[in-house]
């Protein structure tokens, strides 16, 4: 799944 | 979510909590730059501007929030608590970090993935991690003599990067359309400042010595 500005990391 | 990934974010908690034990059990922050840890929570506050309203996973959420809180406690900690700010080297401590940050919003306004403000935001809390180490490696120069608790605290913050880079590396192999160019770039050059001090904690602990920089 694409999150909303691709930032899935810390 | 991958095993670099974890181990990068352990180790970077690992750093906090290091950080955490020295100021609150020798009530001293000697050696340690609040100018630093001032940067370090601008990186946070202006990378977790989506902590609100984008929920990614309870472990996400949870480790942003960690990260905030424990970067604006150790600032008000060095600032504000009458023990510990007594020991600040306020006269070490003088890196003139506004040019670093300046130039970061800057670089962050021309070079970034949209133009929104909270990629803007984004790219410059990255730009910002990069070379938020600096005043704290410039005071460990200045300061001689390290104590081991805030060599480990600075040894853990350069591996957590290092991890990430391998993350990166591990994504780039196995996701189709991962690319991450501002991440990347940025995240070698924040390793590769911490090169010399990674040389000179691995020769301290090979002849079980204390860790001593050159002036």
């Amino acid at each position: 799944v694409e999150f909303s500005h691709g930032k899935d990391e810390l | 979510m991958n095993i670099f990934r974890l181990a990068g974010d352990m180790t970077h908690l690992i750093s906090v909590l290091v950080l955490l034990l020295k100021i609150y059990a020798t009530k001293s922050c000697s050696g340690i730059s609040l100018k630093t840890q001032e940067l370090y929570a601008m990186v946070f506050l202006a990378r977790y501007l989506d902590l609100f309203s984008d929920f990614i996973s309870l472990y996400n959420t949870v480790m942003k929030l960690v990260f905030i809180g424990s970067s604006l406690a150790i600032v008000w900690c060095m600032r504000y608590h009458r023990v510990v700010r007594r020991s600040y080297d306020r006269e070490l401590d003088t890196f003139r970090y506004w040019i670093l940050v300046g130039a970061c919003f800057t670089l962050a306004l021309v070079l970034h993935e949209k133009f929104s403000f909270q990629e803007v935001f984004w790219a410059f809390s990255i730009y910002l991690e990069a070379v938020a180490i600096l005043p704290q490696l410039v005071l460990l120069q200045r300061s001689g003599n390290v104590d081991n608790l805030t060599g480990q605290y600075v040894f853990f913050l350069g591996a957590y990067r290092a991890f990430y880079i391998l993350n990166w590396i591990y994504r780039y192999l196995t996701e189709p359309r991962f690319t991450r160019w501002i991440s990347c770039v940025s995240g070698l050059v924040q390793t590769a400042l911490y090169a010399d001090f990674f040389y000179y904690y691995f020769i301290s602990w090979k002849n079980n010595a204390k860790l001593q920089l050159p002036a």
